[in-house]
């Protein structure tokens, strides 16, 4: 099983 | 000032019936073109976009910009008081501190009102760059609902390959292992038809739980398109007749 990544690194804009 | 009216006023309840166990405070985005919002759930995991524009409303008029901060949970209970022939009008004034809901059944002569309470929500700023999708598979959303279902039951994960030839969903679990796999169909029931247009294969994996919960959005749309990338979030959109999409991003699971 995968481990369940974060949208944050894609689509937050900082 | 704002005022939009929406003849089919159950797409607005369906619409709210979707997103709600996704997301609770959301910013709803008023523009003189249309509406929209952009939400993640509270673990980061999934991110709900919606886009009407004012062309679907039988009425739009929205002078400014505007942000309304609306509770999903709150407008769903609002939602309820609608009937499923209900028009439904939504009106704002500049720096409200309500949404005004009217539900009106032309043939019944029922007319419902609710001044939604408005709340502030310091929301993240989200930027969705514009992404090439390598794998874009076209599905009846039916199907697709069933067959995420039907997978959860044996498995919480969901593995999505695509190539030329076909899209597969696998899943790996105590009860075993397995796969529904579907070919490129065209044929002239459009119902049937599984759309792939594929330049690059894509193996990924994913959290079947969200694919549950997008899939109520599977009333709103006859198809789901599923667009994928191999280093990008999963895109699920349904596109709603005339009026806009509804679009969920999911990111993947990794494998250590």
């Amino acid at each position: 099983l995968g481990k369940q990544h974060s949208l944050c690194p894609y689509y937050l804009a900082r | 000032m704002f005022e939009a009216k929406l003849t089919e006023g159950l797409i607005l309840k369906k619409i709210v019936e979707s997103i709600k166990d996704i997301v609770t405070d959301v910013n709803i985005d008023i523009s003189p073109s249309g509406i929209s919002l952009q939400a993640m759930d509270s673990s980061h995991v999934a991110l709900v976009s919606l886009n009407l524009s004012m062309d679907g409303f039988e009425h739009y008029r929205a002078d400014t910009n505007m942000v309304l901060g609306v509770s999903i949970a709150n407008l769903a209970k609002v939602m309820k008081l609608a009937d499923n022939n209900d028009q439904i009008t939504l009106q704002a004034d500049q720096e409200a501190t309500h949404l005004k809901i009217i539900f009106e059944n032309p043939k019944t002569e029922r007319t419902t009102e609710f001044n939604l309470n408005l709340i502030t929500i310091d929301s993240e700023h989200l930027a969705i760059p514009e992404t090439e999708y390598s794998s874009v598979v076209t599905i009846n959303s039916g199907e697709f609902s069933k067959i995420c279902k039907e997978l959860f039951s044996l498995s919480e994960t969901v593995q999505i390959t695509t190539n030329t030839d076909y899209v597969q969903f696998s899943v790996e679990g105590e009860v075993g292992s397995g796969q529904v796999r579907l070919g490129h169909n065209d044929s002239e029931k459009k119902e049937d038809q599984t759309i792939l247009e594929v330049s690059e294969s894509v193996q990924q994996q994913f959290a079947i739980r969200y694919l549950n919960m997008f899939n109520k959005a599977s009333t709103l749309s006859s198809f789901t398109r599923l667009c994928l990338h191999q280093e990008q979030p999963l895109v699920v959109e349904f596109k709603i007749d005339n009026l806009g999409v509804l679009k969920y991003f999911l990111a993947p699971k990794i494998s250590d």
